[in-house]
């Protein structure tokens, strides 16, 4: 059932000659199936529906008036109403911005990966780490997560990996001051990117959302990315605001897309942030991150 | 109360809101609501009161699966193999677990059977001291899984322990060798100890939206799924996709996590889940 509802759609309008405002409305149920299914969120697929009914109308008329001048229709409605769904979607996505915010000045650029408990920000930091170093960057890793066990030896696996420097402290419980020192072993190490991995929380630990703040107001960090789940569901608005109204997101990577989650937190966590989704983690392996599409997402989206 | 249509109608929108935004999904929300509008049209319920009331009797009804508790007397050591995609809160939950079983005066052994993942094995072993529990690792990287669960079985045995927890590597159900993984893993432990595993628990994030119902599917076409435990209640997320899960699987959650120590683990408890489901 997964992925009928725009499929459905689709069906619905390309037997009719004659489309009017019930068939549409028809579809537009077909599609918020479809949506609500995708996980999208559902405040925002009543505003997508109204948008897309509203076009839909409009180009109907057009459509029926060109052919009524005897003029050769060249879509078909069915065609029309799709085109209108994805157009609409992919453009709530976009634009594309997946480039980073450099530092000015002689300092090393900071990008802070925040996010709920088990996302995938440690891998992806990983992975960022892999990808600049390719661009031909030079980044250090900083371990901040001094909660979860083992979470310092994982970064570290993954630096080991990547032959790239990471900074860390045993023996300190402090994640600000933590930070603070990576940025200084950048400047001594000529390294122009620290890639901050933070632990991860809920958004109702307000002790653990201030030490964010406090990372943030402590090394300035040009980049904070919110790492998101590709299957979470209606909670992506919530939790994304909350980082959102805590730090101000710069941007949003989104993993497991590799699964068969369909991903509608993209447009929700786009829509109630601003932040633009910059990368796609596809699967576990460090050279596993995409630099972000529109369109591909947009299709997996509507089913 | 028939109400006037437009009551109805609107009392009706507001349960959808309530329970789509829990993540309770469009499918099984129709499901909910045509029971509703039976009733309402069998003119049954008097008020909005009563409308609340038969949706929460039916929440509560479709997630009451009966199941026993685990037996750790008889035909030691226990197995418990715990399965889910990437992330859910597995190796932590084997903690909670080792945690409360080891303060009920249990024996245990944890397998380290990630073998893949970077620091997996640490993980385990930190919270194997933390509760006490001897950890079987892998005898060198990229061991295979099964030869470490057999290893932790036959451990437990020599050693007398009563429960063995076996961690496996996160996987998305779209991996097929990493499925059929989980399948040689079950089939070892059944040539360790020929009643195990006695229980496969599907570690679920409650921050998940309805691709949850796709891992239950999938885990349990390739695994006697026999429990749940739904993770991270502590957020924000209501987990509403189990009422479907449960609905249609008919598989029994165990337990909640609702947090990242030790002690936050809970027997799942249908009253308080459905109280929070509409908070
Ligand atoms: N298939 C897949 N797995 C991923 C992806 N990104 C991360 N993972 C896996 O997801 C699991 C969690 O990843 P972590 O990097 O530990 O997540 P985290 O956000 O750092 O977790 P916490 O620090 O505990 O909050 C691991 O098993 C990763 O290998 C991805 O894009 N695809
Ligand atoms: N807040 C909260 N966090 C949890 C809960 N359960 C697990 N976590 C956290 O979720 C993150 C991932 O937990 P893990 O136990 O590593 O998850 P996993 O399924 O073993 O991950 P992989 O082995 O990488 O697939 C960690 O940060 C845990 O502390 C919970 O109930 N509440
Ligand atoms: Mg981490
Ligand atoms: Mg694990």
């Amino acid at each position: 059932t997964l992925q009928k509802g725009f499929s459905k759609a689709r069906q619905r309008l390309r037997g009719e000659v004659e489309i009017d405002e019930s068939v549409i409305d028809a579809s537009l149920r077909d599609i918020r199936l479809s949506l609500l299914e995708a996980d999208v969120d559902l405040k925002l697929t009543r505003s997508f529906l109204d948008r897309v009914k509203e076009k839909a109308l409009g180009e109907v008329i057009q459509i029926s008036a060109k052919s009524k001048s005897g003029k050769r229709v060249r879509i078909s409605a069915a065609d029309a109403f799709v085109k209108i769904c994805q157009d609409e979607l992919t453009a709530m996505m976009g634009p594309v911005n997946t480039e980073l915010e450099m530092a000015s000045g002689n300092v090393p650029t900071g990008v802070m990966m925040v996010g709920l408990n088990g996302v995938g920000k440690t891998t992806t930091t990983g992975k960022l780490a892999n990808l600049l170093k390719k661009k031909g960057h030079k980044p250090l890793l900083c371990a901040a997560d001094i909660y979860r066990p083992a979470a310092i030896e994982q970064l570290q696996v993954l630096a080991g990996r990547l032959d790239v420097p990471v900074y860390a402290d045993f023996n300190s419980k402090d994640a600000v001051g933590i930070c603070k020192a990576a940025m200084t072993e950048a400047r001594i190490r000529n390294c122009d990117i620290v890639l901050f991995d933070t632990a991860g929380r809920q958004t109702v630990d307000d002790t653990l959302m201030t030490e964010l703040q406090d990372i943030k107001a402590a090394v300035k960090p040009k980049n904070i990315f919110l790492v998101a789940d590709a299957m979470i569901g209606q909670d992506a608005v919530i939790t994304a605001r909350e980082f959102h109204q805590r730090l101000t997101l710069s941007g949003v990577v989104l993993t497991k897309l590799d699964g068969d989650a369909r991903g509608g937190a993209a447009i929700s966590i786009k829509e109630a942030t601003g932040a633009p989704i910059k990368f796609l983690g596809m699967g576990e392996g460090m050279d596993k991150l995409e630099e972000f599409r529109p369109d591909g997402l947009a299709s997996r989206i509507l089913g | 109360f028939k109400g006037t249509k437009e009551i109805d109608a609107d009392l009706l929108d507001k349960l959808e809101e309530a329970l789509i935004t829990s993540d309770v999904g469009a499918g099984t929300t129709e499901w909910l609501l045509n029971l509703v509008r039976e009733a309402l049209d069998k003119e049954e319920l008097k008020d909005p009161k009563a409308v609340w009331g038969l949706l929460k009797d039916e929440i509560r009804h479709a997630l009451s699966i009966k199941a026993s508790p685990y037996d750790f007397s008889s035909d030691k050591p226990f197995v418990i193999m715990v399965v889910g995609v990437n992330g859910a809160g597995k190796t932590t939950t084997i903690g909670k677990l080792a945690s409360q079983f080891s303060q009920d005066g249990y024996k245990i052994v944890l397998a380290a059977a990630d073998t893949f993942r970077a620091a997996a094995v640490n993980q385990l072993e930190i919270w194997g001291r933390r509760t006490n529990s001897e950890v079987v690792k892998p005898a060198k990287e990229g061991a295979d899984p099964s030869s470490v669960v057999f290893d932790a079985v036959k451990t437990a045995k020599e050693t007398g322990a009563d429960i063995v927890i076996a961690d496996t590597a996160g996987r998305l159900h779209t991996q097929a060798p990493l499925m059929e993984e989980l399948k040689k893993i079950n089939r070892v432990l059944g040539k360790a100890h020929d009643t195990a595993p006695h229980e496969i628990l599907l570690v679920l994030d409650a921050t998940n939206g309805q691709n949850a119902l796709q891992q239950v599917k999938e885990f349990g076409d390739a695994l006697d799924i026999s429990g749940i435990a739904l993770t991270k209640l502590d957020g924000t997320a209501k987990g509403g996709v189990i009422i479907g899960i449960c609905h249609e699987y008919k598989i029994p959650v165990r337990y909640i996590g609702i947090g990242e120590a030790k002690d936050s683990l809970r027997q799942f408890d249908v009253e308080d889940f459905v109280d929070a489901l509409f908070v």
